[in-house]
């Protein structure tokens, strides 16, 4: 029975897909059977291994539509135990329908319910808002990553997804955890990190990931490529980070 | 009459609220009477200027729900001819109805008559998806800047706002021109700079700005105390850059 983790912040640019992308990958090497879905009509995490409009034989947007059914909708990538379901947008037009559909916020959890049992990781790359696609993550979920970005905007986007959690408890999902906060891009000793550093865990802190993502330039080129950085440059210091945090989610969830 | 601009890209991170206020605060140095508006449910125009949920009177919330007027929403700031309309989103449920409610995409136009004669410039910082507020915006709007920050989903990003903006002149502004392609914490010589640089100024050299963003650590540390760049630190190089922005935004504003 695979573990859903939804990777979300109502905050733009923080490292959401980046995450959701490395750290499946990274679950991957670790021989975990792993699947990446993507939830934002944008596509990056399909873009971020190289899934373009053409190479798409059918996405989350088709599965939705009742047109596929989710294994076909399922691709294989480089690494063996990672798969990935696009969300194959390719106009405004399918934009708006597809969220739309998703008002209905049990899509995902239901559709899941056919391929839970092949994998055991799902990670969810969810958009930037807290409405139509990322209800339906969090109506499915396991549990919440939360990518953080140091910056004045950073406790505020954690206090809101906190608040939002404990409506999705109430109305759809009550066991509904928290798999952690993760510091992204991290760069030490500025005012801006100590001044978030200090806010987070005032507040936060035993939500806190132990592993820090640094802000490591492999990471934006790897998406260039096509590529999760474990496939473009294995010793970075970006793709050692994720394989530390896939290690550190790895352990938490044996203890449960 | 005010030139109206919508500064929006449906990618999150790229600099849109950085850019939306230290452009007004630029604006209003050179003395233009400028209005900056927050599109964004997150509130984050607001924050990068000091206000908080205690020290708004009204907001865009009460505006669209006709609770109060525009010239109610209107905030002075430190800065003698910069206001702000703050969004004044207190809840999710403030969020789920103000979000309802911008499905009528002429609101914000039609409140804007009211005012648009008081200010040279108003600036609207938008969220990072093309639905609702943005639309709102982008009816509203004379001209649309474009923040991008490099990176692979850069170019893709700027495609879809083009897109866009052919349906928006369609159905609700004919007259919807593009102000520019901002480039926004930039940090030239790395491999993703120059590859996006390729990419955008093939595709679309003609619509870039001369102006560049560096990246600075100043524009980050300025939003926490809730001043824009130039009230900061005046003469670092976010400040002097947004500076530039504004005298190339007036001298192309002189010649239409
Ligand atoms: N640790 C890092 N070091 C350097 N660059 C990074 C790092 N993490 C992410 N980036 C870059 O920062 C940008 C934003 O990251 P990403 O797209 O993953 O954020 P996001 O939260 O998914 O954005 P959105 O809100 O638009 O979905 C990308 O260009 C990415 O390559
Ligand atoms: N030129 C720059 N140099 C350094 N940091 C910057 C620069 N521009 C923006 N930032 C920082 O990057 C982060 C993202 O910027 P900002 O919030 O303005 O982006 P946005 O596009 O408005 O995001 P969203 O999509 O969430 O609305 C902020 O923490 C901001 O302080
Ligand atoms: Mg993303
Ligand atoms: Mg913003």
């Amino acid at each position: 029975m695979a573990k859903i983790i939804a990777v979300a912040l109502p905050k733009g640019g923080v490292g959401k897909t980046t995450t959701a992308v490395n750290l499946a990958a990274s679950l991957a090497v670790a021989e975990q059977r792993t699947l990446l879905i993507d939830m934002d009509t944008f596509g990056a995490s399909g873009l971020s291994l190289g899934f373009t409009n053409g190479t798409i034989k059918a996405g989350l947007y088709e599965v939705f539509n009742f047109v596929a059914g989710i294994q076909s909708a399922i691709h294989k990538t480089e690494l063996s135990f990672l798969d990935i379901i696009p969300i194959n947008v390719q106009s405004l037009h399918a934009e708006e329908r597809l969220t739309r559909l998703a008002d209905n916020r049990s899509m995902l959890k239901n559709f899941l319910r056919a391929i839970v049992h092949q994998y055991d990781y799902i990670i969810l790359d969810c958009p930037p808002v807290l409405r139509g696609l990322s209800t339906n993550a969090l109506t499915a979920a396991d549990s919440v990553l939360m990518p953080v970005k140091s910056g004045h905007f950073a406790l505020d986007a954690v206090d809101k997804l906190f608040t939002y959690l404990e409506w999705i408890r109430e109305v759809a999902n009550k066991s509904l955890q928290v798999e952690g906060i993760l510091i992204t891009m991290h760069e030490p000793n500025t005012r801006v990190t100590d001044i978030t550093m200090r806010e987070l865990q005032a507040k936060y802190r035993r939500h806190m990931f132990r592993t820090f993502i640094p802000k490591n330039i492999s990471l934006g080129e790897a998406s260039f490529y096509g590529k999760a950085a474990i496939m473009y440059k294995v010793n970075s210091r970006g793709s050692v980070a994720y394989l530390t945090l896939a290690r550190e989610i790895i352990a938490h969830a044996r203890e449960e």
